[in-house]
């Protein structure tokens, strides 16, 4: 449960960089 | 009353992105009928000016007027049935505070309103779907976790990228609201402009640094706001991050990332 708890930020960060390049690529 | 003939909301055909909601009502008044608007959008989305709207509005109120007597059947609708208490133009509901709002504990930092700045924001809870007793009391609990988060760890563990906390709104002994710095633009919003250029690298970077701390740095401080001393290098996860939880503010040139909405936060391991 630990370590999806911290693969959650590390997921969401990683939607974060994708929206963010498609938007200013 | 007035009563709603129709409700529109507009998101961004390419992000998805909630726009604005727009909500057309009649009503009555000295046996004149008015009709009119309301418009809810976020920042930096263009206003629509009457104009524009006009024919929208025309077409919903004639819809409504069309339609026959028995199809009117939907609770706000001209001539439907009456709505409910809490529901969209019905009686107004009271909720008991202490079902709503998180108790205030010895040792919160209170925030008098009189000393609130332009440069300050107040988060309160949202109470749209309170109405119902499992959703009242889940929220109640996003705002007991998030207040004591900020008491007892944030606002001892301060990160350039994480919103600063202040302290909380007391009203008769429950906290109704935290206060926090302003951050002027959600990162959603930011992306909408794609006529500045955003540093990805930098942002993502920020963020990272952000959770980095939350995942490795903090300690927890007791309920006499001493470290404990069983709780150093505790690690805690955001669980929401998003487009909507980052926003972005200005250091001179530089735009800089920071995180907010710690409602989901909790210490890595705990269920959520």
């Amino acid at each position: 449960a630990a370590e999806s708890c911290l693969r959650n930020d590390e997921r969401g960060l990683q939607l974060v960089e994708e929206e963010l390049r498609k938007a200013f690529p | 009353a007035a009563v709603v003939l129709a409700a529109m909301q507009g998101v961004d055909p390419e992000t998805k992105a909630y726009l604005h909601t727009t909500i057309i009502f009649y009503h009555e008044k000295d046996g004149v009928e008015h009709h009119g608007f309301l418009r809810r959008s976020c920042a930096d989305v263009p206003s629509w000016n009457l104009d524009a709207l006009r024919p929208v509005v025309d077409v919903a109120i004639a819809q409504s007027h069309n339609k026959p007597q028995a199809d009117r059947s939907q609770p706000g609708e001209l001539d439907g049935p009456q709505v409910s208490p809490g529901e969209l133009n019905g009686p107004q509901v009271y909720f008991n505070p202490v079902e709503v709002f998180p108790a205030f504990r010895p040792g919160f930092t209170e925030f008098k309103p009189a000393n609130i700045t332009p440069e300050l924001y107040i988060k309160r809870p949202q109470l749209l779907f309170s109405m119902d007793p499992v959703e009242r009391e889940k929220r109640k609990s996003y705002a007991e976790s998030e207040v004591l988060l900020f008491e007892t760890v944030l606002q001892h563990n301060e990160h350039d990228n994480i919103v600063k906390y202040h302290g909380c709104i007391v009203v008769d002994g429950r906290v109704t609201g935290l206060v926090l710095e302003k951050l002027p633009e959600m990162l959603l919003m930011r992306c909408l402009d794609t006529t500045r250029p955003l540093n990805v690298d930098d942002i993502i970077a920020q963020v990272q640094s952000a959770l980095d701390h939350l995942h490795t740095k903090l300690h927890v401080r007791d309920k006499d706001g001493d470290k404990d001393a069983a709780m150093v290098h505790v690690p805690f996860c955001h669980n929401d991050i998003n487009m909507q939880n980052i926003m972005i503010t200005k250091n001179g040139d530089r735009e800089v990332a920071k995180l907010v909405d710690f409602d989901s936060c909790v210490r890595e391991g705990l269920p959520l």
